[in-house]
């Protein structure tokens, strides 16, 4: 069903990748990380993917360590967002993390609902 | 395709009319009040094709079914927006009906016209929002209006087979849809 290889390409670098000062942007300097690299920032990435509800992750466990927690939610995000799933921070994936996108969040998708009740 | 938990919808009785307002203080200068609801028109019309559901723009904000304005930064619903890019809006499920657009990106409505390299396209953000507000979540397939990202001067604002396939399981049919339509429209659109 899925097609083996993501078809969407990542985003012309000669477009809005030279501009700095957009959200998420920092996030280039992530291509090719892999888990048990230590890196500045990537602690953002987890708040990321917990914002948009891939990683169920105390604030304790922000670190900067790429761990079994940011590599399991890597998975997971690649998987439902019809990427290539290798676990990897290649270009496609980060491409498609630094897309600009809508703020529901796609596997919890009852946070407006909890809102609601509030 | 998939709903929030609990598949919440309006529960009105069919044929549904929900009315849409623009907050009168939340507002952006970038664009004309005539585009913007230009805009949202055809984004609403976008589902009201495929579904008994008809909307209606309304002066009336505080009565409105939908709520729909501009802002930056925190405010208030717990989740603030972040600036160029980034988050670009969020829509709450039935029947809350609250429409929140960044107010910090550059939103557009003819890329003609608007050259920036991060320009948004209105509608295509709109289109999206109105799935929610009427209760799909977001799709794992790429090329569906409710796949959760948008690039910059991107436009997606046909509604796929997946999308209407969400949408028609939660209120039904709009009598006068067929997919016989769509899937010419569509060959006609790839033979072009």
């Amino acid at each position: 069903r899925t097609a083996p290889f993501p078809s969407s390409k990542p985003i012309n670098p000669t477009s809005y990748h030279k501009i700095r000062g957009y959200t998420w942007h920092e996030f280039q300097k992530f291509v090719d990380a892999g888990r048990g690299n230590k890196i500045n920032g990537i602690s953002e990435l987890k708040k990321y993917f917990h914002r948009f509800g891939y990683l169920k992750i105390d604030s304790l466990n922000f670190t900067d360590l790429f761990d079994e927690h940011l590599e399991h939610a890597l998975i997971k995000y690649q998987e439902n967002l019809g990427l290539l799933v290798n676990g990897k921070l290649d270009e496609y994936t980060v491409s498609q993390i630094i897309s600009p996108r809508c703020g529901v969040s796609d596997s919890a998708p009852k946070l407006f609902m909890h809102a609601t009740r509030n | 395709y998939a709903f929030f938990t609990g598949k919440p919808r309006w529960s009105r009785s069919i044929p549904i009319t929900l009315t849409y307002a623009f907050s009168p203080d939340y507002v952006i200068n970038s664009l004309s009040m005539s585009e913007i609801k230009d805009a949202f028109q055809r984004a609403f019309n976008h589902w009201a094709s495929v579904i008994p559901v008809s909307f209606w723009e309304s002066n009336d904000y505080g009565f409105a079914d939908i709520k729909i304005g501009f802002y930056k930064g925190d405010h208030g619903d717990g989740e603030p927006f972040d600036g160029l890019l980034g988050v670009l809006a969020h829509a709450f499920s039935p029947e809350i009906g609250r429409f929140h657009l960044d107010a910090a990106e550059t939103w557009a409505v003819d890329f003609e016209r608007e050259k920036s390299d991060v320009a948004i396209d209105l509608e295509s953000v709109a289109t999206h929002e109105i799935g929610h507000l009427l209760g799909l979540a977001h799709t794992s397939v790429q090329e569906a209006v409710m796949y959760p990202s948008l690039k910059p001067r991107e436009k997606k604002v046909d509604l796929k087979i997946d999308d209407i396939k969400g949408i028609q399981a939660l209120y039904g049919s709009n009598p006068n849809f067929s997919y016989q339509d769509l899937l010419e429209s569509d060959t006609s659109t790839n033979s072009g």
